[in-house]
């Protein structure tokens, strides 16, 4: 583990009083390779250890704490500090209702799965859900959210195939108003973030709803590639926040500090399953842990 | 006297940065810088050009295991079992395969083995009507190796050449679903001998350092002889392959390279190796 590396590294600066940027070289390099086989983008690393360096020189090596976890201490900190507070992650539904709210990403990354979560979490909270499938290319996308809807027992818009979405989102908006639904979730379809035929449609999807929460559905299993994605669809969508799936497997998850440190949006929330019933809060501590292994 | 030698620092960097924004991992990239600076003379190691040709050729090594397309002409029917974790896109890449094989002429029969997520079998459903292949599909909540043995002896039956069997997702971190898949392997075996015959593990290209740890999983529990990788249209490089072949010796059959039913190429390493670097 990182603590036992740092540990072994920190056994040479005994005496040493001070953490000073020579002293350091070695244990920031453990820090760095670590968060490299964790995923977390090669660039949003190297800002990471330049953040540290500055932190942690000058830092006494405190008495009550061995150097290696008084330096992970920093680590940790400056780590949890980065992925977000946990007072931004809860959804934005205080709004007149039907409050909206938009789910995109790449191709398999869990959006219809997280629309029938949300779905299942807002009428455990007493709210009145509607679900919205809109995403018309993918076979049996409409079908996978209305099984999911039918499982849950939300009222759900009967899209066709041949619909145009933003036809679809228009006349679904209306709809929920018209009936009293106070929260929309819309499922759109997987697309790439460079494909710019698809990015238009997302963006004239959002103006027909004009959306409260905006999130970005991200898989837990990422790589290097989360930095590019992440920031072309917040810079076409300006997303409000980040859901991060499959969370329940064992990948590290560095792609959370990269989507966050590139867009600066807080995750939300935490897909930890298949079933609808598997969706949790973001807690920054949980995941700090987890990417510095 | 001289030293142990080295690339220079300003190469090291600019190829760290290549291969780890490729997803190449750093303990590939250390072997593969480490085997550079033994091969390559101290002038040669100070040449770009020189140290990047001798990159890619230690890269094609590792990635060619010369045998791209499974001969799937050795068995009728041919047992293909695909397997990996949610989201990756075996469904579809099924699909690509079935079109693919039939605008061969093979008769092909898909087996609906995913019996738990939502309208998975439904989705199946299309891709068998646009590929002209036959569909065996069960109930919701089947057990999948009950629909899965019934697909295969309905192939044998009727002459298929080649049998495909969907499998649901599945994280391999998940005990009971492993095991669910080893006996679904078992249950081919049960309804015609030495079924399947190629066990093909899809990877999504946009995953990082853990299709590896999903690699060696899914290769413990069912021994992989092949493996697919999907969603290379998109901006992500899928540099996790190369530790993956070279410690697993599992080839890449497939990449695919969107959703259509036409974006499935046979995986080509040198291509592969210059997208890297490009
Ligand atoms: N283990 C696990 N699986 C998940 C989670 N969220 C989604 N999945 C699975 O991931 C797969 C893909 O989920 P979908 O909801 O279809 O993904 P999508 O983003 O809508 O896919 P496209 O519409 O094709 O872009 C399915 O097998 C889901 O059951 C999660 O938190 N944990
Ligand atoms: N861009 C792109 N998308 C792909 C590719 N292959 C599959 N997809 C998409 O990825 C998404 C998931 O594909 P599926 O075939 O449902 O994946 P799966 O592995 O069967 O998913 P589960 O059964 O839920 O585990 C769909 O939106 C596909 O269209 C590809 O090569 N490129
Ligand atoms: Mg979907
Ligand atoms: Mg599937």
């Amino acid at each position: 583990s990182l603590t036992s590396k740092l540990e072994e590294t920190f056994r040479k600066l005994r005496g040493q009083g001070k953490l000073n940027e020579k002293n350091i070289q070695d244990a920031l390099k453990d820090v760095r390779m670590s968060l490299l086989e964790a995923d977390v983008n090669f660039k949003v690393v190297k800002q990471f250890i330049q953040d540290i360096s500055e932190r942690s020189i000058g830092t006494e090596v405190m008495k009550s704490l061995t150097p290696g976890q008084q330096f992970i201490k920093i680590v940790h900190d400056e780590m949890i500090r980065l992925l977000g507070s946990e007072e931004d992650t809860a959804l934005d539904l205080a709004h007149k209702p039907p409050v909206v709210i938009m789910v995109v990403g790449l191709q398999g990354s869990g959006k219809t799965t997280t629309c029938g979560k949300m779905a299942y979490m807002l009428k455990k909270q007493k709210r009145r859900p509607y679900l919205v499938p809109a995403d018309v290319y993918r076979p049996a996308a409409i079908s996978q959210l209305k099984t999911l809807a039918k499982q849950i027992g939300v009222d759900v818009w009967d899209t066709n195939p041949e619909d145009d979405p933003v036809d679809v989102v228009e006349a679904a908006l209306s709809y929920a108003r018209k009936n009293g639904y106070d929260t929309l979730i819309v499922d759109t379809a997987g697309r790439l973030h460079i494909d710019e035929d698809m990015m238009a449609e997302i963006t004239d999807i959002k103006e027909a709803l004009d959306p409260k929460e905006i999130l970005f559905v991200a898989d837990a299993m990422t790589g290097q590639d989360a930095v590019q994605v992440a920031k072309t669809f917040n810079d076409h969508l300006s997303i409000t926040g980040v859901v991060l799936t499959k969370m329940d497997g064992d990948a590290r998850g560095g792609a959370a500090l990269s989507i966050r440190s590139v867009t600066g949006k807080p995750v939300k929330l935490v897909g930890m399953g298949e079933k609808v019933d598997r969706l949790e809060r973001f807690y920054p501590d949980r995941i700090a842990s987890r990417i510095l292994g | 006297l001289l030293g142990k030698k080295t690339l220079s620092k300003d190469i090291l960097e600019e190829l760290e940065t290549i291969l780890f924004s490729a997803d190449v991992g750093t303990k590939t990239t250390q072997a593969l810088l480490r085997v550079i600076e033994e091969k390559l003379g101290r002038s040669e190691l100070k040449d770009n050009d020189t140290v990047r040709e001798a990159l890619k050729d230690e890269i094609y090594k590792m990635i060619n295991l010369g045998e791209s397309e499974y001969k799937y002409e050795k068995h009728k029917p041919c047992v293909i079992m695909i397997v990996g974790v949610n989201g990756v896109g075996k469904t579809t890449t099924i699909g690509k395969i079935a079109a693919r094989l039939n605008q061969k002429g093979k008769k092909v029969m898909l087996a609906a083995g995913d019996t738990f997520r939502a309208a998975a079998d439904e989705q199946l459903e299309v891709w068998s009507k646009r590929s002209d292949a036959m569909l065996v599909r069960g109930q919701p909540g089947q057990d999948p190796s009950s629909v899965i043995f019934d697909a295969v002896k309905s192939g044998v039956a009727r002459d298929v050449d080649v049998i495909l069997a969907d499998t649901a997702g599945r994280l391999h971190t998940q005990q009971n679903l492993m095991e669910e898949l080893k006996k679904v392997r078992r249950t081919m075996e049960k309804a015609h001998e030495g079924t399947p015959h190629e066990i093909l593990l899809v990877l999504d290209a946009t995953i990082g350092q853990n299709a590896v740890n999903q690699a060696k999983e899914f290769n413990d529990a069912l021994g992989l002889t092949g493996i697919a990788l999907t969603k290379l249209d998109g901006t992500a490089k899928g540099g996790i392959i190369i530790a993956i072949t070279n410690e697993l010796k599992i080839p890449v059959r497939y990449v695919g390279v969107g959703e259509h039913i036409d974006e499935l190429k046979i995986f080509d390493p040198s291509e592969f190796v210059e997208a890297l670097f490009s």
